[in-house]
């Protein structure tokens, strides 16, 4: 049996240990809980959303 | 009748038997490999030597006479594989009229042996009477007495008391005509590869039919092969041509090099038995035999022959131990705990039976004919056996099987509480047993099962590195009610489960549920050899069910849970308007259809 979950595009930076395996054709042996990737929201915290900027 | 009688064309008396019958052919043949060996060897033989043994026996489980009333099925082991007959009703006087063709190699195994179990659906079958046969002692009386007879009655031998004769069977043995043989086989693959089933084969289909033999010859080659072929020049190749093809380029450089349903190299440059192989496998690929086989021994007769397409093969085998020795595959995974290289190992048999199934579009031919609907009774039928009380004896030999790669320690409740397999398949751990990354951050998201995991930032990074199946799309896996543009070009997380595993599957994010869709579909295998080939679409075409999981971190996730061969019953724990934390149990795999 498989899962597969799909994120929409540019929502999540996924761990380089595990993109980088599978850009091998490698697969990961991994556990439930263990981290998977962070919001690509989160990681972009601190930066300006440019839309948003008004020039003044 | 094109191929046996060029074999050897200095015999000109043999091409005036063509009329002759199915066995004094086969005699003729036994005597012209008697003529040649004398010639080569200049020694003489005055009984069959162990290099005549060749060709396909066909040999008839007829009926028995037993010592008591019951349901029986009888089973025929020959060589590595068991082939087993219908359960008869109940009676003292079963009778089967089953047939099986068994290939004759001169390497090859000899003696054939019979098994009679009675059977009881509450109960695991009992092996009541048995018998063997030596095949070359039989079939050389057979052809040193012109009077033989077809049929024969053997005694039944009480397995744990050799002395005593429980039973009679009747059987019958006879030899399959070669050049039968010969002509079936070319009629068989021209109309298999014939897409447009116009009787002939195209240039592009002669291509298809080279490749599918294992021959990597470049495609030029491939032109002026066809172009020799059509000998009359009208831009096809008949059955004939195709006949003679086989038979003349084989001698020149070997055409077969693989057999494109079990993925046997063909090294012996033999070209009978190499078509006698390839009759065979094709006979048991679409059900033609009158007896279902396949097996290693009898005691997996009980199962069917698509077990080998699948790694739970390994789940019906633990106790032969399948996955050993020089005859294993493997399949690499990096462990992330350990951060080492491990080796998981599949029968060698399997992974061939696996690629020639799925990773040929004539294999995948073949689960056309019937294959996909059996693979959905034969998880059907695990599914009622996995749920029903006998099931739970099964559960310490799991263990014991898989004993390196299960953790009891972490298990929530002791075996005792098991009450079937399928229980113990989907049981649940204890609290803390895997514990949550970041559990207080929901932007940081983790796996959903324990598993091997591939991960793409794109979907054309998972095509280009694992997805090779042509028509796989992220709307195609998801529906086209649910897919949206930003799935289209989304990431895709992979996370594939062995037998082995824990069962359950967890959110991977925090969030709403707010929707579950049931797709219908068949149940392939999802090993890498299914999803690494370009003609099986696997996660398209199989059952499965696709949720939306609405995040305040992720937006929107797609979690679609895919049921694959034997295990193919897909439960949610939660409904939709649920919230998830990250890490809660989802759902569970379980055995069934």
């Amino acid at each position: 049996s498989t899962v597969i979950c799909v994120f929409e595009k540019d929502a999540i930076e996924i761990d380089e240990d595990l993109l980088a395996n599978s850009a091998r054709s490698l697969e990961t042996l991994v556990y439930v809980g263990m981290k998977l990737g962070v919001s690509k929201k989160q990681a972009n915290v601190g930066l300006p959303n440019l839309q948003n900027c008004v020039l003044q | 009748g094109q191929g046996s009688s060029r074999e050897d064309s200095s015999s000109a008396s043999e091409s005036s038997s063509a009329s002759s019958s199915r066995r004094s052919r086969m005699k003729q043949r036994l005597h012209r490999r008697r003529h040649r060996s004398r010639s080569n060897s200049s020694s003489h033989h005055k009984h069959l030597a162990a290099e005549d043994f060749v060709g396909i026996a066909l040999l008839s489980l007829l009926r028995a006479e037993m010592k008591f009333k019951d349901k029986w099925l009888a089973c025929l082991s020959f060589g590595e594989q068991t082939f087993r007959t219908h359960t008869s009703d109940q009676t003292d006087k079963p009778v089967w009229n089953a047939e099986k063709k068994l290939l004759l190699d001169k390497n090859g195994p000899r003696v054939a042996r019979i098994s009679v179990f009675e059977t009881n659906k509450m109960h695991k079958n009992t092996l009541i009477g048995y018998c063997e046969i030596d095949l070359l002692e039989f079939l050389t009386r057979e052809l040193e007495s012109d009077s033989s007879p077809e049929c024969e009655t053997l005694n039944l031998l009480d397995p744990s008391s050799p002395d005593k004769v429980v039973g009679e069977i009747s059987v019958s043995i006879s030899v399959e005509d070669p050049i039968e043989t010969e002509k079936s086989f070319a009629r068989r693959i021209l109309s298999i590869v014939d897409y447009n089933e116009d009787g002939h084969l195209s240039l592009s289909e002669f291509s298809d039919l080279i490749t599918a033999f294992g021959n990597q010859v470049a495609a030029n080659k491939k032109e002026e092969m066809f172009k020799a072929a059509d000998k009359n020049g009208d831009g096809v190749v008949s059955m004939d041509e195709l006949a003679d093809l086989l038979a003349i380029q084989q001698e020149k450089e070997p055409l077969i090099n693989c057999c494109p349903v079990c993925g046997e190299t063909l090294e012996v440059p033999d070209k009978l038995n190499h078509m006698i192989h390839l009759s065979l496998c094709f006979d048991e690929g679409t059900g033609k035999q009158v007896m279902t086989g396949g097996f290693l021994t009898d005691k997996q007769a009980n199962y069917g022959w698509m077990f080998k397409l699948s790694e739970w093969a390994h789940f019906s085998s633990y106790d032969v131990g399948l996955n050993s020795g020089s005859s294993g595959s493997h399949i690499l995974v990096f462990d992330r705990r350990t951060k080492r290289l491990v080796e998981e190992l599949i029968d060698g048999k399997i992974a061939l039976s696996m690629r020639a199934i799925y990773q040929s579009k004539l294999g995948l031919g073949l689960m056309d004919t019937g294959a996909k609907e059996l693979l959905q009774s034969i998880s059907e039928k695990q599914g009622r056996k996995m749920n029903s009380v006998e099931s739970a004896k099964d559960i310490p030999t799991f263990i014991e099987f898989f004993k390196d790669q299960l953790n009891l320690a972490e298990v929530k409740h002791p075996l005792e509480h098991f009450k079937t397999f399928n229980q113990f398949f989907v049981r649940e751990l204890k609290p803390g047993a895997r514990p949550v990354a970041c559990p207080e951050r929901d932007d940081v998201a983790v796996c959903g099962a324990d598993c091997r995991l591939t991960a793409f930032r794109s979907v054309d990074d998972s095509l280009r590195f694992w997805i090779k199946g042509r028509k796989f799309s992220v709307q195609g896996l998801l529906g086209k009610d649910i897919c949206s543009s930003t799935f289209i070009d989304g990431t895709l997380v992979i996370f594939r489960l062995a037998p082995q595993d824990y069962h359950r599957f967890h959110s991977p994010v925090s969030g709403t549920v707010e929707q579950f869709v049931k797709v219908p579909g068949c149940l392939y295998t999802v090993n890498p050899i299914a999803v690494n080939s370009k003609y099986c679409n696997v996660f398209t075409e199989n059952k499965r069910v696709v949720s939306i999981i609405s995040t305040a971190e992720f937006g929107k996730v797609a979690f679609v849970a895919i049921g694959a061969t034997m295990v193919g019953s897909i439960t949610f724990l939660k409904k939709e308007g649920d919230h998830v934390k990250k890490g809660d149990e989802f759902g569970y795999f379980s055995f069934g259809g």
